[in-house]
């Protein structure tokens, strides 16, 4: 675990040291020769200028990257993420290059709650027709023992009926 | 080229979320 | 072969490598500007030297002798500085995942279990369907029901008053009324009878 930050500026640290020892003043006097050999003082002053406006303005530069991309508070939220993620080992998933397969797993969570929310509806509405259909059931019985009742005493008063005609025929003679 | 890769990766970092604000309402929706 | 890091541009915007290329091109221009401002010190303080012998073109090839040097190195370093920024600084480590596709992790969906899931709530929109008309069907019926019961019941009444009016009268059902008839007939006999007698 290390601060992104804190690198990235030793890394520029080491950049520039590396730099400023490659330009050394050896280096430096050897090709301004003549100038070194006319005004050696001068030349120190000079090389001793360049030196330091050159890690002034990359160390700007620097700044001024940071500044504009807000690289510290992008990088820092990097190094948590990694810290989040260090136990996790193999390579994590990345995307496949196919956004429909990607979505997946992304919109999956919203379906399975649409279909269990779906699933409870009609586990609810199933009960509750269970429900009516017995009492359709029952009504039916009820409807069919009082059709029966009606029949037979349609039946029972058309006999009484009947009888009552003959009776009525036989007296009559 | 390098433009390619950020607007892909763009993309695939916000479109995910705006896929899911319009499915979650079409849900809401379907389910009303 | 180039690595586009498109999941590091997913996660900084822009691609790594251009944000070296911005750093390189920053890093260069300075290390021109500041060789040109020493070359031009140089040239003044030349000038106020008397009978100086140096000329200008001299010193230019200085310049450009000790920047081909440094830009040399500047090159190299800024290569191996580029390579760590790579590896690790502006690089999502294989193993880590974005805050952004933790779903990927948390609940991987195929494609295919994803179209079954699709499927699956489409049967289940069709079974609610199905469920909502076959409890309209019900309830229609209990609706029929109730008015066919209530028709009869109104029935079963009206069989019933038949049947108070005819015990009213003595001939709540067949043989009581079969009774009842013999006995008025045997009585209007009798009755008969009499009369006749009477008469006589």
């Amino acid at each position: 675990t290390f601060s992104r930050v804190k690198l990235l500026d030793t890394m520029v640290d080491t950049f520039l040291q590396k730099l400023v020892a490659a330009g050394s003043y050896q280096r430096f006097a050897d090709c301004y020769e003549h100038l070194h050999r006319l005004q050696p003082e001068t030349t120190q002053r000079i090389h001793d200028k360049f030196i330091t406006q050159l890690q002034a303005s990359i160390r700007e530069e620097i700044s001024e990257i940071k500044e504009e991309g807000n690289l510290e508070t992008v990088l820092n939220s990097l190094d948590k993420i990694v810290e989040d993620g260090k136990n996790h080992k193999g390579p994590a998933w990345r995307p496949s290059g196919t956004p429909e397969r990607d979505l997946c797993s992304v919109l999956a969570p919203y379906f399975l709650q649409q279909r269990d929310t779906l699933r409870r509806h009609v586990q609810k509405q199933e009960a509750r027709n269970q429900e009516l259909a017995e009492a359709v059931l029952a009504g039916r019985r009820q409807v069919e023992a009082l059709q029966q009742q009606v029949q037979a005493q349609q039946q029972a008063w058309q006999a009484l009926r009947k009888q009552r005609r003959e009776l009525a025929a036989v007296l009559m003679e | 080229f390098d433009e390619v890769i950020v607007d892909i990766a763009t993309k695939r970092k916000q479109y995910p979320r705006k896929i899911l604000e319009c499915v979650i309402k079409t849900l809401k929706a379907r389910h009303e | 072969s180039v690595d586009p890091m498109t999941y590091e541009a997913q996660f900084f915007g822009f691609t790594p490598q251009t944000c070296m290329l911005r750093i390189y091109i920053a890093f260069q221009d300075y290390l021109f500007e500041v060789m040109q401002a020493v070359e031009q010190v140089i040239l003044k303080k030349l000038e106020g030297i008397p009978d100086c012998d140096i000329s200008p073109v001299q010193i230019r090839k200085c310049t450009e002798k000790f920047l081909c040097f440094m830009k040399g190195h500047f090159d190299n370093l800024f290569g191996k500085m580029e390579q760590l920024f790579l590896q690790l600084i502006l690089r999502i480590p294989p193993n880590i995942l974005l805050p952004e596709d933790k779903c990927q992790e948390t609940n991987p969906y195929s494609e295919e279990e994803f179209q079954l899931l699709q499927k699956e709530i489409k049967e289940l929109q069709e079974k609610y369907k199905t469920e909502l008309y076959t409890k309209q069907a019900l309830l229609a019926e209990l609706e029929e029901q109730k008015v066919v019961e209530a028709k009869l019941k109104q029935t079963l009444t009206l069989f019933d008053e038949l049947e108070n009016v005819a015990r009213d009268h003595g001939t709540s059902d067949f043989r009581e009324s079969l009774v009842s008839f013999v006995q008025n007939s045997r009585k209007l006999q009798n009755i008969r009878d009499s009369v006749e007698k009477e008469s006589k």
